[in-house]
């Protein structure tokens, strides 16, 4: 099952990816 | 009908917005000052008491019933066409909601939030992102060969999810050479932002020209 | 009824899984050699005309309807009760099942991916998803606090999706220690899992004893 695992997609980076999006809204939001 | 919070332009209260349209739902958008400030207004106690993640769009009706995700919002303001009107069709209409967010979303914020200043450019993420968003592409594009809408003859909550999550590439990125091998994909994304509903909350959608690069 | 397509031990698949055991639908799944080896059938045409994206879990009904992505899956091998009720609770239903998709899962592989071998540990990115995990449990704990269930008094696909989603992470990573500031979390999953229709797929599921290591 582990190794299934591995062939998984993910998306990783999404939290930073949420982070810089509400960073950037907020700047541009005032 | 109640109010539907959020910053402007947020691809993922469109999903709602346009649901609403189709329904004829009452929604109240507040976006700006003194309704709602983005940083601010998500951030009060007062909010993160409907709200616990304290992440928009967020949806509060006038009874006080209270929802986030982007997906449950839109869903909750649709009506039975725009769900699917039979098990089948329900089921089709969460698998394309599932595929925007799953197959669009993760490559697209990838390609696109560099060319808005939004992150940083990494070169290879980027390549790879623009394989994974062509593959996701040609998906559509084979489903949509002998289809008009993604489930059904009618505009469901499929198209509005599945559109709302391509505006970022069509705006920035998927210039004319690009997407010209998706034929059916793009006529079936004009006809849906064409259509009132879509043009009431979208307004004109300006199409890429050129492809967009790092804006630093 | 139909078969499910997926390779053993897919917490993807589990919730469809259990789903079909709430509702009764009669479920084969094709997860071994010959009815389907992972790697090769789903990437044969015949696989592919009716997956486009070959990816599993897929669903194919004894009718010929065929189902990607796993949340569609589920909702579809569903009863009316899993769906939610009411508008309203079929709206909480979707609001969770998108929670577990965005909040949970990302930083849940983030930190045990590595533990189990296939990731390369990054001790900044661990330590973040411990936090992002933290923060999710958090918010099922406090929402938790006077509920039995995540919408209504009875087991949802909001339970069945979030539950799933959460496995990794109890059978990993979430010691005694780390899992104690969520009682009511911890409460709810041990109910859940121990429900006849859960156990039935996911066996005697065991708790982290002791929080797993990068191992590489």
């Amino acid at each position: 099952a582990v190794q299934y695992l591995a062939q998984e997609k993910i998306w990783f980076e999404k939290p930073q990816y949420d982070e810089a999006e509400r960073r950037f809204y907020e700047g541009v939001n005032g | 009908s109640g109010t539907l919070y959020t910053y402007p332009e947020n691809w993922r209260a469109f999903k709602a917005q346009i649901a609403a349209q189709y329904s004829g739902a009452r929604l109240k958008v507040a976006s700006a000052p003194p309704a709602f400030t983005f940083g601010q207004t998500n951030r009060s106690p007062a909010f993160l008491g409907n709200f616990p993640l304290g992440k928009v769009p967020a949806f509060e009706a006038d009874d006080g019933f209270c929802l986030f995700e982007s997906n449950a919002i839109a869903y909750y303001l649709s009506n039975d066409v725009l769900r699917g009107s039979s098990p089948q069709a329900s089921a089709q209409v969460l698998q394309w909601v599932s595929f925007a967010d799953a197959e669009i979303i993760p490559p697209a914020s990838t390609w696109v939030f560099p060319t808005l200043g939004i992150m940083q450019y990494n070169k290879q993420a980027t390549e790879q992102a623009k394989e994974e968003v062509k593959r996701a592409l040609a998906v559509l594009n084979q489903h949509l060969n002998t289809r008009t809408f993604l489930v059904g003859e009618r505009v469901t909550l499929a198209d509005i999810s599945v559109v709302c999550s391509l505006l970022w590439l069509f705006k920035q990125v998927l210039e004319p050479a690009f997407r010209q091998p998706f034929p059916n994909m793009n006529r079936w994304f004009i006809t849906c932002i064409n259509q009132p509903q879509f043009k009431a909350v979208l307004g004109d959608v300006k199409l890429c020209d050129k492809m967009a690069q790092f804006d630093a």
